[in-house]
């Protein structure tokens, strides 16, 4: 799966997400990525986010609007990240892993699996990871 | 306000032989967007072509290089939001195109819809002129090598990701 999501001199969010699902799964076996809420979720009022992981786990707990959720509680995105992916740990044993920006700009990369590789450019710093 | 790109390439475990195509990739992908909004484009053009560099490059699920199902095809998901109106386009299940999200985005601007899947999501394609390509040019060794791997009896190629994200 892959990812991404932006905030414009307008201010404006958005975000996409592209899969090839699970590997060897069945015919038409549809996951998370094309669940509006689950694969990713854009709004200007609060933000925006792109999940990859268990895509059955994304689906059961709305990975993405539970991460905007949180943002709206005032969450930071590196909190709204991480209470998510813990609760999606917890509730469901499910790993995966985040981009979040908020409409402030500030942006995090967070993941429960081993690794996800990310990279962001910011302030015309461009940063990547792969590791925690 | 100060334009700000995040890209991934998906959680999961990452051999070390390809960590750096993958480092490359992500780079390349966020690069790419934010040349996009440097130069006072939308946010939703910079994460269109975003991923669509990611779906490009062999190394991502997704597009060219995508894992393959049970019977060995490349089956397709993408999804595209504007915050701006909460407008949204899917499409679910697709084969035969290389960039998927530029489908989804056509059916958030085409449609009165927020997903279309399988067959109907290739009609709507050759009407939106979107060209069509083999499956084959879809797979990579490295994808039907899985694929192979996890049809030995002994494999449950589905448990085994869960962990893995």
């Amino acid at each position: 799966t892959v990812g991404a999501v932006a905030i414009d001199s307008d201010g404006s969010v958005a975000c996409a997400t592209s899969t090839g699902g699970l590997t060897n799964k069945m015919v038409g076996r549809v996951g998370d990525t094309a669940c509006i809420g689950s694969g990713g979720y854009a709004d200007n009022l609060v933000g925006a986010t792109s999940t990859t992981g268990h895509g059955e786990s994304i689906m059961k707990v709305v990975l993405a609007r539970l991460v905007l959720h949180h943002m709206e509680q005032g969450m930071t995105p590196e909190e709204a990240a991480d209470t998510a992916l813990s609760y999606m740990k917890e509730r469901v044993n499910g790993l995966g892993g985040v981009i979040v920006i908020n409409n402030s700009g500030g942006w995090t990369a967070k993941f429960s699996t081993k690794q996800m590789s990310w990279a962001a450019v910011a302030d015309d710093q461009l940063q990547c990871g792969i590791y925690h | 306000m100060k334009p700000v790109i995040v890209v991934h390439g998906g959680a999961g475990t990452i051999l070390k032989d390809r960590e750096e195509g993958y480092r490359t990739g992500v780079k390349r992908a966020a690069l790419k967007g934010y040349s996009i909004l440097k130069n006072g484009g939308s946010a939703l053009d910079a994460v269109e072509e975003a991923v669509i560099v990611m779906e490009d490059d062999p190394h991502f699920n997704a597009g060219y290089g995508s894992v393959l199902n049970e019977k060995g095809d490349v089956e397709m998901d993408a999804i595209i939001m504007d915050g701006k109106n909460l407008a949204s386009g899917a499409v679910s299940a697709v084969r035969c195109i290389a960039n998927p999200i530029k489908l989804a985005r056509l059916v958030m601007e085409k449609t009165d819809h927020m997903l279309l899947t399988d067959q109907g999501a290739s009609i709507f394609a050759k009407a939106q002129g979107v060209p069509e390509v083999s499956g084959e040019m879809l797979v990579t060794d490295r994808s039907r090598e899985r694929w192979k791997a996890n049809l030995k009896p002994d494999s449950n190629p589905v448990v085994s990701q869960i962990g893995l994200g």
